[in-house]
């Protein structure tokens, strides 16, 4: 039973397909809704703390655990429809 | 609440609003109404009031568009962002814009509004019945001229009442024909159409001539939506082919074969291995009045907030009886203060209104009613399982279906399956607590287990043992509750709790090893925080809220659909 099925996919024409790995996403995220200034350019290492900065406030706006990693319960809020209003002024 | 930089909002009470433009999968006289309503959201608590214009510079220019829409925030396809809107101020600030590359609805599916017929304009009712068939969407069946067409009550033959539905072939929106039908062929830059078309504009949306020739005659109109149409895919706006053909295998509806995302989807010509032409079915789509009412705060001056349950959330969750919550009524009266004065008193009817009064919506409720059947079973509506939302747990007992809500349960039994109840829990299955959070019928010693909580209780006709702490089964002490259960082949039944499931051994009472595993990795597509799961029919079905998720033999969803319609029958 717990075997799941092989199932094909195929790859169907005119669908908008995001391929993004889950890291891009949160960047382009954390980047549309504020949470990550654009407008200053940073090298690696600030980059990572930046991200966990912006993480963590992008969880504790979304009442999620404020753990300042990209874990399942905040990639999933990512992916959530929502307003196109940035969350943090700019 | 948090409202922008500055405190920006209108310098004055009476704030005018414009809608440029309406989205093809509503009817305009429904769109205007979820905009008033939304409106009156924040007009109810505040001192402000609106007024539409139809021409010139409101305050609040309203919009549909896709992509590129003219301002520096391109929407992004099907999902993700919805709308934005800007906050108060002089030219493209208070407006709002909404994404018409979704599906616009009022959050429970297609809303059908009827023109002509003899229904005076009612909504569709879906189901409805017609020479023995029932329908959950607008047919042409019955027509030789291929207008589709609904009845506007449960059942065509009885009541008579039909309208025809959104279709190209009756009417037109926006364009400059004044909302001419298209006509077919037509000619555009020599070429000739038979169908609505997508050449010559940049927009994305669906137009036709409304004359044979347009390059002579230069009318036209948008095409609105037939309520089965396809969203996105490559043939946008156009209707599902039933039954088509994919890798060599025909299908009768829907499906999510081929893809590794679980969604829904059809092709639009009889064969989608010959003409690859294709797109994703029809959904409950977003509620345009939830959506709006979020983007006009957002026009008056309140910014996003961090409460999940306020509108101004930034993400979109339907909710069936909305009412504003505290922090956004805290927030728009900060910038605007209280209403004051009394409200306006609605006029009274002259005669008594029957016995429907609970069932009155008010205001802010998202959902339009289609005319009412013309009979009802009277019963009290908090027991009547027609007006429930959501069930404590649905299971089969006895090859019947059995639905369990707060110390009552209803089944569907006798030859014609009728929806028999309310009966109370505790007299049947005395030992029970009212809210039963799942079930299950052990198919082969007929024992009966229930689970609420974190206890378990196995009836043996009328003996029972119990109750007892799931933990005894080797269920994690983290689990609350236990949402559903489906029996798999002898002695195995499978218990979902969250969003993962076990795998039950009945005869040695134990959770097996392997387990528990994540419910989205083996059966894909169905929500993973379903509140009802059980398999009726050789088929498994996730409830959530109002709607259930029917998953096949071989895993692959192949219908979604609302618990009332198609499990209660009502």
């Amino acid at each position: 039973w717990s075997l799941p099925l092989k199932s094909v996919f195929v790859t169907f024409p005119g669908d908008v397909i995001k391929n993004m790995t889950d890291t891009e996403l949160a960047e382009s995220y954390l980047k549309k809704f504020g949470y990550i200034d654009t407008a200053v350019r940073r090298s690696g290492f600030q980059s990572m703390v930046s991200t966990s900065k912006a993480l963590k406030r992008m969880q504790r706006q979304m009442g999620l655990e404020e753990t300042g990693e990209l874990d399942k319960s905040t990639l999933e809020a990512m992916k959530q429809p929502r307003c196109g209003v940035p969350d943090v002024a700019n | 609440y948090k409202t922008f930089e500055g405190d920006l909002k209108w310098d004055h009470n009476d704030v005018t609003y414009r809608i440029l433009n309406y989205s093809p999968d509503m009817d305009s006289d429904l769109t205007d109404d979820a905009f008033a309503r939304a409106f009156k959201v924040w007009s109810d608590v505040t001192p402000l009031t609106f007024t539409r214009l139809f021409e010139g510079t409101a305050d609040i220019m309203i919009s549909f568009g896709k992509a590129d829409h003219g301002d520096p925030y391109p929407f992004d396809g099907e999902n993700g962002l919805l709308a934005h809107a800007y906050p108060p101020g002089e030219g493209i600030q208070g407006d709002a814009h909404f994404d018409d590359d979704e599906y616009w609805t009022l959050g429970k599916g297609p809303v059908v509004k009827t023109r002509y017929g003899n229904a005076e304009g009612a909504l569709c009712h879906f189901p409805f019945t017609f020479e023995g068939k029932t329908y959950t969407t607008c047919t042409t069946e019955g027509r030789s001229d291929n207008l589709p067409w609904c009845a506007t009550t449960a059942d065509y033959n009885r009541d008579k009442k039909f309208g025809f539905c959104p279709s190209e072939l009756l009417y037109t929106f926006g364009g400059n024909a004044n909302g001419a039908q298209c006509v077919f062929p037509f000619i555009f830059l020599g070429k000739e159409y038979d169908s609505c078309t997508l050449e010559g504009r940049s927009d994305g949306y669906r137009w036709c001539a409304t004359t044979e020739n347009f390059d002579n005659d230069k009318t036209f109109g948008f095409c609105p939506s037939r309520d089965t149409a396809v969203t996105g895919g490559n043939a946008e706006g156009e209707t599902c082919h039933f039954p088509f053909v994919f890798l060599g295998q025909s299908y009768d509806s829907c499906t999510s074969e081929g893809r590794g995302d679980g969604k829904l989807w059809c092709s639009t010509t009889s064969s989608y291995d010959d003409d690859k032409k294709w797109g994703f079915c029809p959904d409950q789509g977003y509620s345009l009045f939830l959506v709006a009412a979020h983007e006009f705060g957002h026009a008056l001056g309140l910014d996003h907030s961090n409460i999940r349950d306020a509108l101004m959330y930034p993400m979109y969750s339907y909710v069936e009886d909305f009412s504003l919550h505290s922090d956004d009524i805290e927030g728009i009266q900060y910038l605007y203060g209280p209403k004051r004065g009394p409200s306006p008193t609605p006029p009274q009817p002259s005669t008594p209104t029957t016995d429907d009064s609970d069932d009155k919506e008010t205001d802010h409720t998202d959902e339009t009613r289609p005319t009412e059947p013309t009979t009802t079973r009277p019963v009290e509506p908090t027991k009547d399982a027609c007006k429930l939302t959501k069930f404590d747990t649905i299971t089969v007992i006895e090859n019947e279906l059995h639905f369990f809500q707060d110390g009552h349960y209803w089944k569907r039994s006798g030859r014609d399956k009728e929806l028999q109840g309310p009966f109370s829990i505790a007299a049947r299955w005395p030992a029970l607590p009212a809210v039963i959070d799942s079930a299950f019928e052990d198919t082969l010693t007929k024992k009966l287990y229930f689970f609420s909580g974190t206890r378990f209780w196995v009836f043996t006709g009328k003996s029972v043992l119990g109750p007892r702490s799931v933990e005894k089964l080797g269920l994690p002490n983290s689990i609350q509750k236990v949402e559903g259960a489906l029996q798999r082949g002898k002695g195995k039944v499978l218990l979902f709790s969250g969003e993962n499931f076990w795998r039950l051994d009945i005869k040695a009472q134990k959770i097996d090893r392997g387990y528990p595993r994540f419910t989205d990795v083996v059966f894909g597509g169905v929500p993973s925080d379903a509140h009802d799961v059980f398999q009726y029919k050789g088929h498994i079905y996730f409830c959530r809220e109002s709607f259930y998720w029917r998953m096949n033999s071989r895993r692959q969803v192949d219908r979604v659909g609302y618990v009332k319609y198609d499990l209660l029958t009502c």
